[in-house]
């Protein structure tokens, strides 16, 4: 879902 | 990780590894903007706060680190260590200009306001704009070193790649950031025209000039 950005990207 | 998101980061780090090894070898930044290595040390600094309490790979904290340790490095060697080099007439873009907006922007769009996150959307938002500085920088300059141009071929295509990542997550795994992807397709929209620069002149061995 949109709702969170993914952390594991740099 | 995809392979698109893995050749992205190696760009990002080939670019990071070039400009080190540009500026140490030729023992000059000439040409190279601080302002910008200035934003791109903060851009690390805001998104990779959680570097010390969230882990999520050891990929993940290697590439922070390198990417930290490297910008902080070559802030080094262009405000000390060379700063008899450091082109400052020429690198005179307004950075406040570029911080304002994104604080603000930041405040306005974001996934939610926890100060994690609202680090991470101000340094997406930095980061989009973080090379205005150094391509300014080189159209007042004219010219740039060819070393300097695969500098910025490499950090122009590292977010050209994310993009094709985001598409393949897209359709992979229906995720997609609309944060993320909306300043990544600006941040590679601003180096269109040196990409084309770079594709007509650097890689046909001519020097890197912009027409008079």
């Amino acid at each position: 879902h949109d709702h969170d950005h993914d952390h594991d990207e740099l | 990780m995809n392979i698109f998101r893995l050749l992205g980061d190696i760009c990002h780090l080939v670019a990071i590894i070039v400009l080190l090894l540009k500026i140490w070898k030729t023992r000059s930044c000439a040409g190279i903007s601080g302002k910008s290595q200035i934003l791109f040390a903060l851009v690390y600094t805001t998104r990779y706060v959680d570097l010390f309490f969230t882990y999520v790979s050891l990929y993940n904290s290697v590439m922070k680190v390198i990417f930290l340790a490297s910008s902080y490095a070559t802030l080094y060697l262009i405000y000390v260590k060379f700063k008899a080099t450091y082109d400052f007439n020429h690198d005179t873009f307004r950075i406040e200009f570029l911080l304002i907006p994104c604080v603000i922007l930041s405040l306005l769009i974001t996934h939610d306001y926890s100060p994690v996150e609202l680090l991470w959307t101000f340094s997406i938002y930095l980061e989009a704009v973080a090379i205005l500085p150094q391509l300014f920088m080189v159209s007042k300059t004219g010219e740039a070193e060819t070393i300097t141009s695969h500098y910025l071929f490499a950090l122009g295509a590292y977010r050209a790649l994310y993009i094709v990542n985001w598409i393949y997550r897209y359709y992979t795994e229906s995720f997609i950031d609309g944060i993320a992807v909306v300043a990544g397709i600006i941040q590679t929209i601003l180096y269109a025209d040196f990409f084309y620069l770079y594709i007509t002149k650097v890689l046909k061995g001519k020097d890197f000039k912009l027409p008079a």
